[in-house]
């Protein structure tokens, strides 16, 4: 018989938060040309097992999932990003050099259970 | 919520908060990257960041370093010496032993390129200063000469290749002693139109605007994108 699924309500599933730091509330604006505030992003919530084919989880989630229903002692699979973006960063140094760097894998774009 | 700014800006590469007094001309082409790689990454487009596309060069780091020289003035009557004397210096310290310089760009900004004001003829003479300088001296001891260069003006903004010269500086600081700018007006364009010399050298003066673009690669940061690209 199926396992009856938990009745687990979206907002706790995994997926990405969304959180704007805006550099004004930092001071930062008056080094930081561009741009205005980064997005800080982050992964949260559960990756039940029924789940975690749809939660766009790997092979090893499901897996893993399969083993914390069988032996609760087993973790269950977390809630990671999948998919980055850089950002790049225009400011001026105390030398008054104009600087543009690029800073991979910074923005957290989708989550998913691994 | 007490942001841990220090390890943010470790992350970032900087020591401490910049504390700058007065924000300086960001140039085109340094917007144009920004935007380009900001276009982008929000259209899910991966580029590589170790490779700068608008310039043609590999690097993750663009540098643009203000000029921190001085004019100098000849003892000589006006119509005897150069009309503008400068000694450019660009402060290389802020590139960190690892990276390793791509590229090295002079920009010579004259002023606007407008035709409303036709000058005249400009002969541009730039070389290394080899040897510190001599207060007492009026200008430097010029050493090796690497552009002697007649430009019409207007011209808006000169660019020279000074890779060679800024890798020397990087790995020898203390060769840093700067460049010796000379411009000398090469007669009229338009004889019809006749230029006053001291006015033409003052508004020259006004509008020069020398900067160094430096772009270098860290390979701490960028391993992995050669190893893409193989």
């Amino acid at each position: 018989a199926a396992i009856p699924a938990p009745k687990v309500s979206c907002k706790n599933l995994c997926h990405r938060h969304q959180l704007f730091i805006n550099f004004r509330d930092l001071g930062w604006h008056k080094w930081i040309i561009a741009p205005k505030g980064f997005m800080a992003n982050y992964c949260h919530g559960d990756c039940p097992f029924s789940l975690t084919t749809s939660l766009n989880g790997s092979n090893y989630a499901f897996m893993q999932a399969l083993m914390h229903a069988v032996d609760p002692a087993i973790p269950q699979a977390v809630c990671i990003p999948t998919k980055l973006s850089p950002i790049s960063m225009l400011y001026q140094d105390n030398d008054d050099n104009v600087i543009l760097r690029h800073y991979e894998d910074m923005v957290v774009d989708e989550c998913g259970c691994g | 919520f007490q942001f841990q700014e220090h390890a943010f800006l470790q992350f970032l590469g900087l020591d401490k908060v910049p504390s700058p007094q007065k924000f300086q001309p960001v140039p085109y082409i340094l917007k144009k990257i920004f935007h380009d790689q900001e276009t982008a990454a929000t259209i899910g487009i991966s580029r590589d960041l170790c490779y700068v596309k608008e310039l043609g060069v590999q690097g993750n780091i663009l540098r643009l370093l203000p000029d921190q020289g001085f004019f100098l003035y000849s003892k000589n009557l006006p119509q005897a010496s150069p009309c503008l004397q400068k000694l450019l210096y660009f402060n290389l310290s802020a590139v960190k032993d690892e990276e390793r310089l791509t590229m090295a760009q002079l920009g010579l900004d004259l002023g606007p390129n407008t035709y409303y004001h036709l000058g005249p003829d400009l002969e541009l003479v730039l070389s290394l200063v080899q040897e510190p300088h001599v207060w007492d001296r009026s200008i430097p001891k010029p050493g090796k000469m690497f552009v002697l260069q007649s430009v019409p003006w207007p011209q808006g903004v000169l660019h020279f290749n000074l890779l060679e010269v800024a890798k020397d500086w990087s790995n020898n600081p203390q060769k840093n002693l700067g460049l010796f700018l000379e411009i000398l007006v090469k007669g009229q364009r338009d004889s019809g139109v006749n230029f006053q010399l001291e006015d033409t050298c003052a508004r020259l003066r006004c509008s020069l605007h020398a900067s160094l673009l430096v772009v270098t690669l860290n390979p701490k940061q960028c391993h992995s994108s050669s190893r893409k690209r193989r």
